[in-house]
């Protein structure tokens, strides 16, 4: 099954 | 604001995914951006002073419980018009809503400071704008059999599915279909999202208004529309095999 993952894992973020 | 009835509506959508906000005010108007507490999605709106009937403003950060917030714009009727007015002495923000009287709501102002989180920049292969009572109607559909949804650009479609244990569940989009405003198709791409999420995003769109969905290849999705002369953007991050 997929899994959640969060803004940061993808862009330098907050 | 002419009608508070119209801002309820942007409210509503943000607090579903934030706690509080920092407002930062300017001459040319408001704007703001913050993430989940999560840091799934990130919200940020923007709204130009041409949107206010009548705006004069300085620089200042508004900190806001968004919950109060919420719970006060609820008590807006149709014709309220509304003021928001900052009372530095009192460190409140006043909410007043002008119809046949004037009903004044004072919110405490919370010491948050502007966040530095930014919308990136991210070129997107596909760029879907659709009716957006069509999008949120599909979303719903898909809620009834699983809590994600996959979004799908092929063959000059756009395509919602959902696969629950048992039961499945497809929307189909063409460039010429009436829900359809354009259609950018770049490459084959599909992401899948939380569906709790994707609906809150959405919240406050009713029929007549009109979203743009950035969409890439196991990519956060980018969504734009406009509330009652306020744009917002919306960046999800997806589920991932």
């Amino acid at each position: 099954k997929s899994k959640q993952v969060k803004l940061s894992d993808f862009f330098k973020i907050g | 604001m002419e009608s508070a009835k119209d801002f309820k509506k942007v409210v509503d959508t943000i607090s579903t995914l934030l706690d509080e906000i920092c407002f930062e005010v300017s001459e040319e108007g408001i704007k703001a951006s913050a993430m989940d507490p999560s840091h799934v999605a990130l919200v940020s709106l923007e709204i130009p002073s041409l949107a206010f009937e009548e705006f004069t403003a300085d620089e200042h950060e508004i900190g806001i419980d968004l919950e109060a917030f919420k719970k006060v714009m609820n008590r807006a009727k149709s014709k309220d018009k509304l003021i928001l007015e900052l009372d530095e002495e009192k460190n409140k923000l006043n909410i007043i809503f002008e119809n046949t009287g004037k009903r004044k709501f004072s919110l405490a102002l919370l010491d948050l400071s502007a966040s530095s989180v930014k919308v990136p920049d991210i070129e997107y292969p596909n760029v879907v704008v659709i009716k957006g009572e069509a999008f949120k109607e599909a979303l719903k559909d898909a809620d009834l059999f699983s809590d994600y949804v996959i979004l799908k650009v092929e063959n000059d479609k756009f395509l919602i599915q959902a696969k629950g244990d048992l039961n499945d569940f497809s929307a189909e989009f063409e460039k010429d279909d009436a829900a359809i405003v354009n259609l950018e198709v770049g490459e084959e791409a599909k992401s899948a999202f939380n569906l709790d999420y994707l609906m809150d995003m959405v919240k406050g769109v009713s029929s007549g208004d009109i979203i743009k969905i950035y969409l890439g290849n196991d990519m956060p999705l980018k969504m734009e529309y406009s509330l009652a002369g306020v744009n917002l953007t919306f960046l999800l991050a997806p589920r991932i095999e």
